[in-house]
């Protein structure tokens, strides 16, 4: 039916609170949601907790959808959902993860915006809140962050997409992230934000070219990552420190969350590398979160393996 | 408010050899509406980054010439973006 729900197909945040419904009620022993906060326009943040009851388990938070327009974003929380429930007892890797650890993942951060870019402009990217004293609206959530916050004076103006807010965490999405980490702050050992495109694997530092002490052990995470990631379709992603990578960029969550203590931080640029940009025909939904899936797999693993 | 229409608007990929062709990008984006998708804002640009910016069919043809003018090396990514908006939408229904 067409207003069914498909992981074949992006969709809209309507169907994806539906789906979220579903999911819980299909596999209730494994998946429970829960509301972190509200949005600007006060739509519900759903965080799915994805493993067994107990919270004290190891655990990795993984957000997607924190900028509109990156649609194959959302797309691969929803895929990572669907395989974790999908394989858990039959793929070795994925029921030795679960055994030991929860996922707990924000299936899309910036739901006004993304609901915007369905309805509205399909190349929105900030949130929708509404700037005192201007027209333009929205903040970019991942430069809303109280890290090096606003560091980089040329996005004064709401009218920039990279428009910070008018103060660090000024935004209730950011807020509700913010809070929920640090409300589980014992238990997740591993960060992990999915944005589109470029195929990068980066990690910190974003606002400074400076390296963290653990730069060594990200690198080598990352490229194992990239090395499994292209193992399925030959996927090249190149992965490095965010500032040196690619430029730098104050006020991310990625090094929110590795200044807060958790010291895996990483984030995805997914496919591709320009041809369709943001606009990735849905044919190239399931290879992208197939190989996707792949790493993310082992950075788990990884974690489950190297974290106290 | 009416949904979007992106008729005939292009993407570019532009690739800077120098900082003087940085900042001439720089310069066009202050005096036309550049949507930056790759990096995210203009004061990101540098020489030898492959920069990728959205711009309206009026002013493509100015931007173009700009462009050649000042000897850059650049592709056009996507033509008429609307068509690939709506082109994205390639699965049927299960």
């Amino acid at each position: 039916t067409p207003d069914r729900h498909s992981y074949a197909k992006y969709n809209t945040w309507d169907k994806i609170v539906a789906w979220t419904e579903k999911m819980m009620h299909k596999r209730p022993e494994m998946i429970s949601r829960i509301k972190i906060g509200t949005t600007v326009e006060d739509n519900p943040l759903y965080v799915l907790k994805i493993g067994k009851k107990d919270e004290r388990r190891k655990a990795i938070f993984m957000d997607c959808g924190i900028h509109a327009r990156e649609w194959i974003s959302p797309a691969f929380c929803q895929w990572f959902v669907y395989q974790a429930t999908k394989t858990y007892g039959k793929n070795k890797i994925m029921t030795k993860l679960l055994d030991r650890m929860n996922f707990y993942v924000l299936p899309v951060f910036n739901i006004d915006g993304y609901i915007w870019s369905w309805k509205k402009n399909r190349l929105w990217r900030k949130n929708r809140s509404k700037n005192q004293n201007f027209k333009c609206i929205g903040t970019d959530l991942n430069r809303n962050f109280n890290v090096s916050w606003n560091s980089s004076p040329t996005t004064q103006s709401p009218c920039e997409d990279t428009y910070p807010g008018p103060a660090p965490e000024s935004e209730k999405e950011t807020k509700a992230v913010t809070d929920f980490i640090q409300s589980h702050l014992k238990s997740i050992k591993a960060y992990i934000t999915v944005h589109s495109y470029s195929q990068l694997l980066l990690f910190p530092y974003g606002y400074t070219s400076k390296l963290p002490p653990n730069n060594e052990e990200l690198t080598k995470a990352a490229k194992i990552g990239t090395d499994v990631l292209s193992t399925r379709y030959e996927t090249r992603y190149i992965y490095g420190p965010t500032a040196s990578t690619i430029y730098k960029t104050p006020g991310s969550s990625l090094d929110w969350a590795y200044n807060l203590g958790i010291k895996h931080t990483f984030a995805f640029e997914l496919r591709d590398e320009g041809r369709f940009g943001f606009l990735l025909p849905e044919s190239r939904i399931k290879p992208t979160c197939k190989e996707t899936m792949l790493a993310v797999k082992f950075i788990a693993k990884y974690i489950l393996k190297h974290t106290s | 408010v009416a949904p979007v229409r992106f008729d005939r608007e292009k993407v570019f990929r532009v690739k800077p050899q120098d900082e003087n062709q940085a900042n001439i990008i720089k310069d066009l984006a202050k005096t036309n509406k550049l949507d930056f998708w790759y990096p995210d804002a203009s004061h990101h640009v540098a020489a030898n980054m492959t920069v990728d910016f959205r711009v309206s069919e009026k002013e493509s043809q100015s931007l173009q010439f700009a462009l050649d003018q000042n000897k850059m090396h650049y592709e056009i990514l996507i033509h008429d973006l609307q068509e690939v908006i709506e082109k994205q939408f390639d699965v049927k229904e299960n």
